[in-house]
């Protein structure tokens, strides 16, 4: 089904930018 | 009326909720008078939001004037914890004219103003609470929260 594929990678795009996202440095110093 | 930037908004006020602020935070006209808003910067960072700062957010009723004082109040702290805090200059990001968001209630520059907050929020030092909560957020949500954040950060220069 194409619609799920979709829903899947849409997921997986979120997925992998919110985690991106945790594992940054963060801008407050020390 | 720019259909993204109404998204924007809706979404933003969405995420907004979720910091379960005392005061009213369910529309554009809720959010009008700057307490939710300030309420949330309390929790992202009471050290720079201080209690003290939140008892300057007056509550305002309909009185337009002291809207736009608050709102005043809530984006110029904002912009000093860019600077001062986080290290980020954002000059490249069109600050939001929140005479409009007290006058005309208009969604365009609210969301740009919970554009800031929510790259606030997710610059913190809680930030993976922050980003937690984004994440249990529904997916159309989640997509706008996500293209708000690249914005910012495609903005922002140190």
């Amino acid at each position: 089904d194409p619609n799920m594929k979709g829903a899947a990678a849409n997921e997986g795009v979120l997925a992998n930018f919110f985690n991106s996202l945790l594992s940054k440095k963060t801008g407050a110093p020390g | 009326m720019d259909l993204n930037k109404t998204v924007l908004c809706e979404s933003l006020i969405i995420w907004l909720q979720t910091f379960n602020a005392a005061a009213p935070c369910k529309t554009v006209e809720d959010l009008t008078t700057g307490a939710a808003m300030a309420q949330a910067l309390h929790q992202i960072d009471p050290s720079w939001f201080s209690d003290s700062w939140l008892t300057r957010i007056k509550d305002v009723g309909d009185n337009l004037r002291l809207k736009v004082n608050n709102l005043k109040k809530i984006l110029q702290m904002i912009v000093d914890y860019y600077n001062e805090v986080l290290n980020q200059q954002m000059s490249g990001f069109p600050l939001p004219d929140v005479v409009r968001v007290a006058e005309l209630s208009d969604p365009v520059e609210l969301g740009r103003l919970l554009q800031l907050i929510l790259g606030c929020a997710v610059k913190c030092e809680r930030k993976q609470e922050y980003i937690q909560i984004i994440m249990t957020l529904e997916e159309s949500v989640q997509h706008v929260v996500m293209t708000a954040i690249q914005e910012l950060m495609s903005k922002e220069s140190m």
